[in-house]
């Protein structure tokens, strides 16, 4: 499905400073694989998931998904595929700060084309999905209304709301207790069983049990690669 | 050191919508203890820490601060008290975006007038403390251009600069690895010994159970409150 070949990304600080955040990653991604991307603070996580999901570019290096290289494709038609096909979960969540939860759920169904009452039913779905406590209240709040772990949950709902293939979620369980994050990792696991594709970056060891493959990160290099059961 | 009587926190959304964050909340904090706050992600802790923390005031009830209602101090009062005693680490961090990493850390000094240069060496010392990678380099990024895990650490470094008596952190380790947050818990291990006030809020059980104290929320009511060893 997806496939990384040297990718390289350098950030360039000015006055000679530059911060090599990936050195050189290669690996490929099945179709409906489970991967857990685990490794220390700093080590390169959020910025390889990032290139995976199109929302940054690598500086050197080939990326390959179901066979078209992203090089190839201008940025209107890998934004259209990232509407489409990528459901991404932010570490900062990045919710629109002056729209209510359920509005936020609702963006990328309206870059879709989805009509109002189809979009606003299924948003409400999502929220109750996730977990949202008094879903029908909270949908109304803004994001600065909200708990850090409500938050993150319409993050979630969000990235779910064009049924993606892909939905690569960058530590989705770092504000959530015990029972609430198991809920989100339950619906991972139904999501991956019907066969979505799902690459999560975590550094909690529980978390990372849930995938069949741990490739981890050290230093912007892939210090080790294992597939369990 | 610290008292809580009867503690409310509504949020009043108009149109007749309220929510009741914190139903009543009572207890006292001995000076020098080591308490964690835990609870589902909705149930109240960072309303309640931020109240504690003079960031927020209560809708009713009490809080008294070394004997002192913080009802009858003004805002002035409270913000000058708030800045010399307290520590405060925010669950989403709350860095200037425009300052570099160290700038952040230097503001709490600017505020309590300590000396430029002064500042500037404590406030290095603080990042290399927290274990903020390559330091030197680092600490002139702005936060944006730091990983999760780094942003998080410059704001436990930023909390700590005025040598706070008391510490207030909503959930200081959720985006580190392992090593990295045994790091940060060595660090408020340390502060309590040598006698500061130390309070965590979090939901994960192997931060929890560094204190000496869990009190446990659900609901914005105290469920649970245990001394342990
Ligand atoms: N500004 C606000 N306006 C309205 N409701 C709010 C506001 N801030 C918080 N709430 C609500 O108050 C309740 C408690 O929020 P709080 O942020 O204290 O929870 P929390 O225990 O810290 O959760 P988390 O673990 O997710 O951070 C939540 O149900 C939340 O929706
Ligand atoms: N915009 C940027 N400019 C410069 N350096 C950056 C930028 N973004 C990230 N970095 C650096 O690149 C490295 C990798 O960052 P990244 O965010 O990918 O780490 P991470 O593994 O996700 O960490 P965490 O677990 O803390 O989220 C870090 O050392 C960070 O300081
Ligand atoms: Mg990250
Ligand atoms: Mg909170």
């Amino acid at each position: 499905l997806l496939e990384l070949k040297n990718v390289k990304k350098i950030y360039d600080m000015g006055r000679d400073i530059q911060v090599e955040a990936l050195k050189g990653v290669s690996f490929s991604i099945e179709e409906g694989s489970y991967t857990a991307i685990m490794g220390h603070s700093g080590s390169g996580k959020s910025t390889l998931l990032q290139i995976m999901g199109c929302l940054d570019r690598a500086t050197s290096g080939d990326i390959i998904i179901k066979g078209t290289a992203v090089k190839d494709m201008n940025d209107f038609q890998l934004a259209k595929f990232r509407n489409k096909t990528i459901g991404f979960v932010f570490q900062s969540f990045n919710l629109i700060g002056n729209l209510t939860a359920i509005e936020n759920v609702e963006l990328p169904m309206i870059y879709a084309g989805v009509p109002r009452a189809e979009r606003r039913k299924r948003a409400m779905e999502l929220l109750k999905l996730v977990g949202l406590e008094e879903p029908e209240e909270r949908a109304f709040h803004r994001p600065n209304q909200l708990s850090g772990g409500q938050q993150q949950r319409v993050a979630i709902a969000r990235a779910l709301a064009n049924d993606p293939a892909v939905i690569l979620a960058d530590e989705p369980t770092g504000n959530l207790a015990t029972n609430q994050w198991r809920r989100i990792l339950d619906i991972f696991k139904r999501l991956n069983e019907s066969g979505k594709t799902i690459i999560i970056v975590t550094h909690d060891p529980l978390v990372g049990q849930e995938a069949t493959r741990i490739i981890t990160l050290e230093d912007g290099a892939i210090i080790k690669d294992e597939r369990i059961r």
